[in-house]
Parts: structure tokens; sequence; C-alpha cells
């Protein structure tokens, strides 16, 4: 119980999972839970003993979500929501790709979104051939003010520029348009 | 209570010796 105490419990118990892409098996066979944890010191063991996402291969996921919520826009939670995303150029991936990873799991793990938080479902890093992208998952895309809350929030925590815009997409729009990249629905 | 933790606390806590 003393150790127990001295831990440092986070609002929710996150998921953390990994995608490696097998074309040969069905999606969802390619996804693996790696662990739970619900405190700060169990976050960064897992942490430091995992790959960093720029060392991941190309094809490669990681993704971190609440527990109960899958990394999937088939998820009741998911399915009415969209993402915020950041697309980082290749050159770009060794700079500041696990930089703006880890500012995003910390975003999580802080429950920094206030009193927009419980719209939070998680967050995914993927790693392309030509871009990595990172995107944070809100569960409700009509929820105007909670969208553009937790993007500004999350822009700023990023260290981007007032001059780099990002967007927001439904997941419905995403899913429709599977080629090409969705229209924003919302920017900050 | 809500736990809320700023960056750099989260930060911190990834280097503070093993409570054991």
């Amino acid at each position: 119980p003393e150790v127990l105490s001295k831990l440092h419990l986070l609002q929710y118990r996150w998921v953390l999972w990994f995608f490696k892409n097998d074309r040969s098996r069905a999606w969802q066979d390619n996804l693996q839970l790696v662990a739970k944890f619900n405190t700060v010191e169990d976050f960064w063991a897992l942490y430091s003993h995992i790959k960093l996402a720029s060392k991941l291969s190309s094809g490669c996921d990681y993704a971190l979500f609440k527990e109960g919520i899958q990394p999937m826009w088939e998820d009741n939670r998911n399915k009415q929501g969209g993402r915020w995303l950041l697309s980082i150029a290749k050159q770009h991936r060794h700079i500041e790709l696990d930089r703006l990873w880890l500012e995003t799991l910390l975003c999580l793990l802080g429950d920094c979104f206030e009193e927009y938080s419980g719209e939070v479902c998680g967050a995914v890093v993927n790693i392309r051939t030509k871009r990595d992208k990172i995107a944070l998952w809100t569960s409700e895309a009509e929820n105007k003010a909670g969208v553009m809350f937790i993007g500004q929030i999350y822009k700023e925590r990023l260290g981007l520029s007032t001059k780099t815009v990002i967007g927001y997409q439904a997941h419905t729009d995403t899913a429709a348009k599977s080629n090409s990249l969705a229209k924003n629905k919302f920017v900050v | 209570g809500k736990k809320q933790y700023d960056r750099e606390f989260l930060l911190d806590i990834q280097f503070m010796p093993a409570c054991i």
C-alpha cells in the first residue's frame, strides 16, 4: 500500500496498441494490444522499453486509447468522431516525429483538455514511406466548441508556429475518401 | 479529484528513482 500510494494515478486507464502491416492478414489481426497502464510511472516504464516511433518500420502504427475504446473508426466512441491531423514530411522524421508524438502522449496522460477531456478518445502515429502522421482522435465531430478547444490547446502544446495550420477531419469523411485526404471540417 | 498533470511534472517523474 505504501508503494502504491507513491505512484501517480492517471485520470484514465490507457491502452497502447501496435499495428504492423501484413497484407496477408485481416486488418484487425495486425493490431496487437501491447499494455495497459494507469499510473505515470507505468507509462514511463513502458515508454522506455519500446522503440521510438521514428525507429518503427514503414507501415507500423502506435495507438494510445482510453481503455474500452478500440483504435478504429468502427468503435462506438469513434464513429461520430474525427481527428486533428499532423502530417510530417520524411525529412523531419528524426527531428520532430518523436518529440511531437511524446507531446501528444503527455497531453493525453496529463488530461490537459480541461472540461473537454472526456471528448478525447486517443491518438495514433502512422509510420509511412512518404509522410508520417500523428492524429488526436475525439468522439464527436459535430461538437465544434469541444473540437476547437482541443485543437487550440493541442497546437499550442506541440509548439507549432501560428503560421502552421492543422486540420480536423470527420472519420466518416476520411472513410469515404480512402485514396485522398478528406476535407478539413475545422482548422486551427 | 481529477488527476491533471502538466508536462514538466510528467517529465520529472520519468527520471525519479523507483519507490521500492
